[in-house]
């Protein structure tokens, strides 16, 4: 299984529909500070089911929703969209039988967060429960988020038991 | 579950001394189970110094760069997602490092959030991310020449 | 006391605001007092978020060093060493850290730890620092052709 | 006032006796991970007087004495030596009158440090006195350690008012 595309819309810095398309190997995401690279790997951890607006920088949930700039109005709601290519059965289940796989999540200014695969509406655990066993969530460590690394080593014994205790 | 535990220790200690004698190209390193908790030991080659503390800045990088590459081998995805892992490692630890991921790109699909143009020479693909209009991010395939252009507009 | 903090905040306070605006080109930036301490408040220009935590890793580190520069000046001293705080720059906010310090060098002696060539082009002079014999160090004074050298050795 | 030159003997991975010359504006320096640039920062803070162990990113004082490689054996002593040049009279007080001023620290592996300023056997305390009012410090922020500056940041508002207050 890869990842082929990304879709944002209207998450954090990403007013405008923006796509990202990935070859099986190794991509890098590039540019200066600021300009929205941390916020592509968030849409990534968000769109899974990531529940905690802390762990995206955020105090609210709808804080991912693109707040405007001197030269643009707020947006009421935003989407972030994953295509996963399954020709090799990676996902199986109920959706085994599927070549592409595309998940899908939209809040709206609430709060309230629409899911959706393969363009049926779905719940959280739904999401979740088509990437068991694949190793990859919001969680997992398949996303290191930025400082997650450094944080692993210096803080401390308990700490490094802990996320063991948690990936086993 | 605690055998779960034990099997998953042993995995994740075997890959972690794997992982820091490739990107330290030698050394020692090993994780110890003790009452408190999980303690990293490391030593790089030919230095003897056995508290972590010590080590550098760019050091203590790359053991957790070993480290979380450990832990991903224990349920390992068809996708990484790494973000700025390698910011403080210099030049040539960086090339560990992206040697290190080309290699495990053989199972693993990777997408990297660098500035480390070292890194980036690993990459089949450059996503150029850019905020030409202030607070709109928006994205550009690039290739490498293009990358450096990109990470030197708004100099000056 | 109390009214030697108050002094000392709104000096700061100042001195934070002024750096901030140099070394991001514009913005805002504020300190506000409140009854669970200091908060720091900022926004680079165009931009719009208030929350502190919503910034990118470059950009908190751009804050961090408006802070700790305006801090410095309350008691401002003859010297002041920095340990890599331009690590997660890209390149054209080290160049505007690398003016700030310039211009402070007119009364300040700095000495920086650094491995971000921007910044090493605005030294007089280069202690390139190495290991050619593991855990041993040796210091040799050098030019830029040189410093690049010596952090490309080591490589491949 | 200004530094003039560093000397460092024993301390931490400076094994042989080292000296490093200044220029009165901006000097860098450079090196790869691990070669001992961070270690020439805390020499300075150290023989300023820093008696925290952990400060030092060590466990107990002796740790900063060369502690041998497969190589080399461990050191019993180690040293550093700072040279200001004074002719502008910024450190007043006892040492006005010296156009330069040396400030030096050993310690022994029992941990017993001693002090000198121009030569002459003094306290610790006394060598904090030297530099009071020019604001110079162990602990002030004229010496800027790696990784301080991204934890005031994050630290949380209680942490910046601390730091603040203790600064005034
Ligand atoms: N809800 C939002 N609406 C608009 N902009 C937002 C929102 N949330 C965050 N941002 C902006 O996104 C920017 C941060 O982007 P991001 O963290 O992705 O940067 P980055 O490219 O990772 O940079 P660095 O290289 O410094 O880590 C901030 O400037 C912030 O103002
Ligand atoms: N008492 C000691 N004896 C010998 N070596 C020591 C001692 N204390 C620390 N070291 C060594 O010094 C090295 C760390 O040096 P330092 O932190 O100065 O690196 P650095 O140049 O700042 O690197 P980076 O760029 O990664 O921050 C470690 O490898 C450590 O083993
Ligand atoms: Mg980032
Ligand atoms: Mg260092």
């Amino acid at each position: 299984m890869n990842l082929r595309e990304i879709k944002i819309a209207g998450f954090k810095s990403f007013m405008t529909p923006t796509s990202l398309q990935f070859t099986p190997q190794v991509s890098a995401v590039v540019g200066p500070n600021g300009c929205g690279k941390s916020n592509v790997v968030e849409a990534i951890r968000w769109v899974l089911g990531e529940s905690s607006a802390k762990a995206l920088r955020a105090a609210r949930g709808p804080d991912v929703i693109f707040s405007g700039t001197d030269a643009h109005k707020p947006m009421g709601q935003c989407s972030v969209e994953l295509v996963f290519d399954n020709s090799d059965g990676t996902i199986g289940g109920g959706y085994a039988a599927y070549s592409e796989i595309s998940v899908r999540r939209q809040m709206t200014s609430d709060g309230a967060s629409v899911y959706a695969i393969n363009s049926r509406t779905a719940r959280r655990r739904d999401v979740q429960k088509v990437f068991r066993g694949t190793g990859l969530g919001a969680r997992s460590y398949s996303i290191i988020e930025q400082g997650l690394a450094a944080q692993l080593v210096t803080a401390g014994p308990e700490s490094l038991l802990e996320q063991i205790e948690e990936a086993a | 579950a605690r055998r779960r535990f034990d099997v998953a220790f042993a995995r994740i200690r075997q890959e972690f001394t794997a992982k820091f004698r490739l990107l330290f190209d030698g050394g020692e390193a090993d994780l110890v189970h003790q009452e408190n908790g999980v303690r990293i030991e490391a030593v790089p080659p030919g230095k003897n110094t056995r508290a972590l503390s010590l080590l550098s800045g760019g050091e203590k990088s790359l053991v957790a760069i070993a480290l979380v590459l450990a832990i991903f081998e224990l349920n390992p995805a068809p996708l990484c997602v790494m973000d700025e892992v390698d910011a403080a490692l210099d030049e040539s630890n960086s090339l560990n490092f992206s040697r290190l991921i080309v290699e495990m790109s053989r199972q693993v699909q990777f997408v990297l959030v660098t500035h480390n143009k070292v890194v980036m020479e690993a990459a089949e693909l450059l996503h150029g991310v850019t905020m030409r209009e202030p607070g709109v991010s928006r994205v550009v395939g690039i290739n490498l020449q293009q990358a450096d252009e990109l990470l030197q507009q708004q100099s000056g």
